[in-house]
Formats: structure tokens, sequence, C-alpha cells
């Protein structure tokens, strides 16, 4: 066989039970997972590396609102929005990482931009998100992230005054990690 | 918590962690996702890794790299290093998740002790992608 190309991804782990997804919720995320499979692998295919194979993938998933990354991320204490991300190469163990992320639309475009146009592996919240602006990957308004379902989520904890992984959190039977 | 790791054509490997962390969290509380070692780590002798689940104790089990060090200083094979970290070491300290990881032969494992992970994954020699849920 030719140099094998492979790809895998997830989109979190948890208390995600067949018995308590809905039929329908359960062809959404493997929506979600069977786009982001066949874009990234068709990079593969395509020639193109594994740096851009995972970015493409992670990108996809941060896009779609079910999973908890990018869009539709979970809502913190403050009712706010705070995301993370890193990647790194196994070519020569370079990396970039990102934290207390508020306005970039996917966060491991930053982690790869930090990676590749600074001298640092991690930057965080306003200065990372400054380092953002300042190499032209997109910001977006908070609403962008903050999907109802995830909103009601919230609401419910915050009144518990729980914190919890979003695979524990209310109407999450079948959330995720 | 998203993420994923890859083989290209070239024998290079890499991996991608992101995610919006916990739901109501405080103190600009930060997990093992960004944290290279813990969450997200890529070596092409050994493998890549991107795990998932709650991240503090990912974080206490440095356990991206772990499954590294397994393969590179224990002669592991990529199975039984990612099945020791879940299955042994996570279970041991009371922990709950999973991760994705491939080899520089293209062997793929998606281990996890939770009820279930969303996981993908395609090959060239498949026709097809594997897509699952449940355990």
């Amino acid at each position: 066989m030719s140099q094998p190309i492979a790809i895998a991804i997830h989109g979190g782990a948890g208390n995600i039970r067949m018995d308590k997804m809905p039929a329908d919720k359960q062809q959404s995320y493997q929506k979600g997972l069977e786009n982001a499979i066949k874009v990234s692998y068709d990079r593969l295919a395509g020639n193109g590396s594994a740096m851009d194979a995972v970015e493409t993938a992670v990108t996809r998933m941060e896009d779609y609102p079910l999973f908890n990354a990018g869009r539709g991320s979970v809502v913190d204490h403050r009712g706010k929005i705070e995301m993370e991300a890193a990647i790194m190469d196994g070519a020569n163990l370079e990396a970039g990482a990102a934290v207390g992320l508020e306005r970039t639309r996917n966060p491991v475009a930053l982690a790869r931009a930090i990676r590749h146009h600074s001298q640092h592996i991690m930057l965080n919240g306003e200065g990372a998100e400054n380092f953002a602006r300042e190499h032209s990957i997109p910001q977006e308004d908070e609403q962008y992230f903050i999907t109802d379902h995830r909103y009601d989520q919230w609401v419910q904890l915050d009144e518990q005054g729980a914190v919890s992984l979003d695979h524990n959190a209310p109407q999450g039977g079948e959330e995720i990690g | 918590t998203v993420g994923a790791v890859a083989l290209d054509g070239n024998g290079h490997l890499a991996a991608a962690t992101s995610t919006g962390g916990m739901v109501n969290k405080k103190y600009n509380r930060i997990g093992d996702t960004p944290l290279i070692g813990a969450g997200t780590y890529a070596d092409n002798r050994w493998g890549a890794v991107s795990t998932t689940g709650h991240g503090e104790y990912f974080m206490r089990l440095v356990a991206a790299y772990s499954v590294i060090s397994m393969r590179e200083f224990g002669g592991m094979e990529l199975t039984r290093a990612t099945q020791l970290l879940i299955h042994h070491k996570l279970d041991k300290l009371g922990g709950q998740g999973g991760l994705i990881a491939i080899d520089p032969s293209g062997r793929i494992c998606m281990p996890f002790n939770a009820p279930g992970m969303f996981r993908a994954s395609m090959r060239n020699d498949a026709q097809e992608p594997l897509i699952a849920m449940f355990d």
C-alpha cells in the first residue's frame, strides 16, 4: 500500500447515551462528524499537510453549533464565552495555543497563527485577541457564539450555583465534553 | 471539546484541540485542551494525541504526552499505551473522558471510559469513514 494517510476526530466524550438522545439529535451530531471527517480527509487525499487537515477538521467542528467549541461553546459564570485551543506539528514539535478567547471565530486558527508568526507557544486573553486582529484572524460579536441551547443550559446551572462539564449539565444527557 | 489527529502523505503527524471549557466556569479556569502535553501532542516518530473529558484529570496525568512517552521510552504499541492511559491511569484517578490517537503507520485508537464519545476516522485503505457516538 502507498504511504498511509489517515485522520481521526472527536466531538467530546461524556454522558452520551443512546437511550437518552432523541433520534433527530443523533442525526445532527452524525452530520457534524461526517462533514468534518470528509472535508478534512479530502484535504489529506489532496496532498494537504497533517496540520492543514487537523485545522480543517477542528474549524468545521468549531463552526458547528452542537459541539462545545467556537460557535456553540458553553457559557461561563459571567454569561460569556471563554474559549481555548492548541495545535502541534509532529514534524518539528512546534506548537501554538490560545486561552481566554471571547471573540475569535476559530480558536484553532489563532493557535496556528501563534505557532507560525510568534516566538511564543501560548497567548492569553486580550493580548491573544490583539494578536488575532493583527493577523486578520476573524472576530465575531458575542451573540455569534451563544446558542439558545447553551444559554438555557447555563441559566439552569447558574441557579444551582454549579459548575459542570457540559456533558453532565442540564438537558445535557447527551452533551459532550 | 473537539479535536483531530492526522497522518499525511509525507508521513507527518499533527494534533489540534479546541473547546469552550466547562459550563458556568469561574475565575478564568483553564483546562487541558490548550496545554501542550496534557490535551494536545504530536511527534512524527511516536504519534499524535487529542483528549477530551474532565480536563483537570488530563492535566494531572499529562495525558497526551504520557501516551507518547509510553511509546518512546516503554516501547509500547499505540493501542496498549492509549488503553493504559484511559482504562488504568484515568480510571484509577477517578476521571472520565477519552482520547483519539494516531501513529506513524496510520493506526488509529479512540478509547474512552465515559458512556460515549463523538468520534470519526478515515484512512486511505477504507471505503467509508467510521462514525460513532456510543460505547
